[in-house]
């Protein structure tokens, strides 16, 4: 479902090369996996890559068996929509949508017609303690509002695998754990979870931890 | 230097009135002070009121003796600009400068000269790590790095107050502490550190801790 074989991801700014990712190899089994390490260990990156939104410099990535590494643009985004929920480390709600219409964002590219996608997008708003702001934009929303509400988007097309980048980072403890339930909730069956967070009493509740240091996979630890 | 008087933030959506903030009263003494609370409790309608981004609907705020509640928006700016830095939660960079020219942005605004903006920016950039980035725009950092730019550009002028709301979100242990190591250096003498912060370790490092709750200010702590 999702696999890396020898990810490598590499930027050059003029004479400086930077080696985000190295030689990253891993089989994501069903379940949570937590990814940790310090800002600028290659979290992100690793995320971006294993969801198509980037293409790896080197090595090969597989989703819902498809190949990403060997895809363009648009086919990446189609394997994309189709298998997998992301929550961005910086939300990136649409700003002139509201959190419904956010929510519902991914169903209307899917086709869904309207009655149902909003029914759907209620229904999320509602597990993420936001059901009473449906109508609200995310300017209008505080800092750890928006983040629920990308988390629920996320959700909204019951992902084979959902990626979350840092998704408790403006949450108090209370919603922090109300969304935390719900992702674990997510890894039923066949799906997987891959979670990063500084967190690391939230990454002991996966199943079990990726350490990445300097863009390399240093650990890897199960849970007990 | 920083004081509140039965502030208060009310925002109309259609039929309904949110009160993010209620009837907050509190003299801000020397040191750190951190505000705590849950999600949508009102930590960073405070942080705005207080630094003068926004008008409150009720009750007054000074800030370096100047009434914020009584002016317009481009006073509001410049009482700002001579006295307070600001950690937004979404960071806020300016995409199109690099690492170093949004640090040195603020001492550009207060017509420092080329050479000692430069200086002061790289030497802020060095503290929170980064001084080997300063070239690097914003999309081309990672989530942390884009934070702790933030941080630093918030140090810039060396201000009387400094408002930081979550500026450990996204950073690791290590990375966390050597900004609270420099919020906490930041308030000395008469200088005023107001921190928002999830983290109730963070927190806990503080010199007094207030607590919102729906609004209002329900718990003052010292620190012992
Ligand atoms: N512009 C706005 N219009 C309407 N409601 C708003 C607006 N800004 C904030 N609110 C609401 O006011 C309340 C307080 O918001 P605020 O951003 O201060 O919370 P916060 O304590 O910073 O939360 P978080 O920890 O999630 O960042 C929230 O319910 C929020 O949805
Ligand atoms: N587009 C880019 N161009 C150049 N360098 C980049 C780019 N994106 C990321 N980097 C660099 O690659 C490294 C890894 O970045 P990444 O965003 O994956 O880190 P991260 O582990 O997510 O960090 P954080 O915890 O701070 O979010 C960092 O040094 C970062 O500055
Ligand atoms: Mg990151
Ligand atoms: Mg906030």
């Amino acid at each position: 479902v999702l696999y890396a074989a020898h990810l490598g991801k590499r930027y050059r700014q003029g004479e400086v090369w930077i080696d985000a990712l190295r030689d990253f190899t891993f089989d994501f089994p069903p379940g949570v996996t937590a990814v940790v390490g310090p800002s600028g260990s290659g979290k992100t990156t690793l995320l971006n890559l294993l969801a198509g939104f980037d293409r790896p410099s080197a090595g090969e990535v597989y989703l819902a068996g498809r190949p990403l590494h060997a895809l363009g643009e648009d086919e990446r985004a189609g394997v994309r929509l189709a298998h997998a929920g992301f929550v961005f480390q910086s939300w990136n709600l649409l700003p002139t949508l509201s959190a419904l219409e956010n929510v519902a964002f991914p169903l209307l590219l899917k086709g869904v017609p309207r009655r149902e996608r909003n029914q759907r997008a209620r229904a999320l708003l509602d597990e993420v303690g936001l059901g009473h702001r449906a109508s609200h934009f995310p300017h209008q929303l505080s800092g750890g509002e928006q983040q629920r509400v990308a988390i629920a988007r996320a959700l909204a097309l019951d992902p084979l695998v959902l990626f979350a980048d840092e998704p408790t980072g403006n949450l108090d403890s209370a919603a922090g754990e109300r969304v935390l339930e719900l992702l674990l909730g997510q890894a039923r069956g066949r799906r997987r979870v891959v979670l990063v967070t500084h967190d690391l009493e939230i990454a002991a509740r996966a199943h079990r931890i990726l350490r990445l240091k300097d863009g390399r996979l240093v650990e890897v630890r199960a849970s007990p």
